[in-house]
């Protein structure tokens, strides 16, 4: 629980409160600072071709695997997308380190791929698969 | 909270992969794409191979539903179609001018390969028409039925799909919806799928459907018919993790 602060000191508490900086020397910012990557997503692309699959394959050509990695430590800004419950859970989790774990980086957005192949028989199938490929990440 | 130190930023153990990991690894890729197995290789094809119908037509399916997942308009089934499968037949048989009428055209096709689990959402049978001028500039009839039982003394018994109507001299793919074929091939598997088709004219006299411009197997390989149907997963498979 938050203890209430008197009258003065909420004030001067209120106007130390607007820089972060304030903060850093009991917080850990994350905020790419000391070589760490915020949560984001990463490329990768994974081709068929180097696989050996396009005798088979017919479309596509490869297969954009990718993920989302980085910290999410608190404060989170605005581009590491994070809900309201992340954000409290960061919080937490600088006070309660061994019970609460650390929010995670995660996909926020997925998209389908579809896939043109031939099977066993010649017949010629379109398959599409849901929730492949990831449009965006977050803090969750 | 205390006791705040320096995490170190996490590494990903980094090793090569042996040779049967890498093989048990694309078996997994390829599960999570529905793929059934790795792709064994083709014989190319020769350059004078014209393409072939079927692909085609999937390849123009493949790109309506790319263009579906960026916001464009839903083509027709794919909306509710996780999977579309392509048959070309194996069997043709045709009853033609050396027989009595009705004249007719018969194909068979193997549906052994449609995984289980699948419903079905539409299936169609695509047929290429050539203009045809025996009868010149008349109206044509071409009706469409399962065969459901052959018998040997007597007419096989058939199940009414579709019936579609156009001119003699009418050009394209002519689409003939057997959907309704859909509940008895999912019930025996094992058998063969069997589509008979009919040509008549206005006045009701059997038409043969190759001169009335129905091409078959012998067509150039970018204008045989061919079945497509389309499917909607049942539920999710859980795979069990190797």
């Amino acid at each position: 629980a938050v203890r209430p602060l008197k009258r003065k000191r909420q004030l001067n508490k209120t106007n130390q409160m607007q820089h972060s900086n304030k903060h850093a020397g009991v917080f850990d910012d994350g905020h790419g600072s000391r070589g760490r990557d915020v949560c984001r997503r990463h490329e990768l692309y994974v081709s068929f071709r180097d696989l050996g699959w396009l005798d088979s394959v017919i479309a596509p050509q490869g297969y954009s695997a990718y993920y989302c990695a980085g910290e999410c430590n608190y404060p989170m800004n605005s581009s590491m997308n994070s809900t309201n419950h992340a954000n409290m859970q960061a919080l937490i989790h600088l006070t309660k380190p061994d019970v609460v774990p650390k929010v995670c980086c995660v996909p926020t957005e997925l998209s389908a791929i579809s896939v043109l192949y031939y099977d066993r028989s010649n017949n010629v199938i379109l398959r599409k698969e849901r929730n492949m490929v990831v449009q965006a990440c977050g803090c969750h | 909270g205390s006791g705040h130190r320096l995490r170190p930023p996490y590494v990903f153990p980094q090793r090569r992969l042996g040779i049967h990991e890498r093989r048990d690894m694309q078996r997994e890729i390829l599960a999570v794409l529905g793929l059934p197995e790795l792709p064994r290789p083709r014989a190319s094809p020769a350059a004078s191979r014209q393409p072939a119908s079927a692909p085609l037509f999937m390849l123009d399916l493949y790109h309506a539903m790319a263009d579906d997942d960026n916001g464009g308009p839903p083509p027709p089934h794919l909306g509710r179609s996780d999977l579309v499968m392509s048959f070309v037949n194996m069997v043709e048989r045709d009853r033609t001018l050396d027989y009595q009428e009705p004249h007719w055209k018969e194909f068979l096709f193997d549906l052994t390969q449609i995984p289980a689990g699948e419903a079905v959402t539409a299936a169609e049978f695509r047929i290429y028409k050539e203009p045809s001028t025996h009868p010149l500039n008349t109206t044509l009839h071409v009706s469409m039925f399962e065969v459901v039982q052959e018998h040997s003394n007597r007419e096989s018994d058939l199940f009414f799909l579709d019936l579609q109507t156009l001119r003699s001299g009418d050009e394209g793919w002519l689409v003939l919806d057997i959907t309704a074929a859909s509940d008895r091939w999912l019930l025996s598997h094992n058998k063969d799928l069997g589509l008979r088709l009919y040509v008549e004219t206005q006045d009701g006299h059997s038409m043969d459907p190759g001169l009335a411009g129905l091409l078959g197997q012998q067509a150039p390989r970018s204008r045989q018919p061919f079945m497509v149907g389309f499917f909607r997963a049942s539920q999710s498979p859980v795979r069990a993790p190797r």
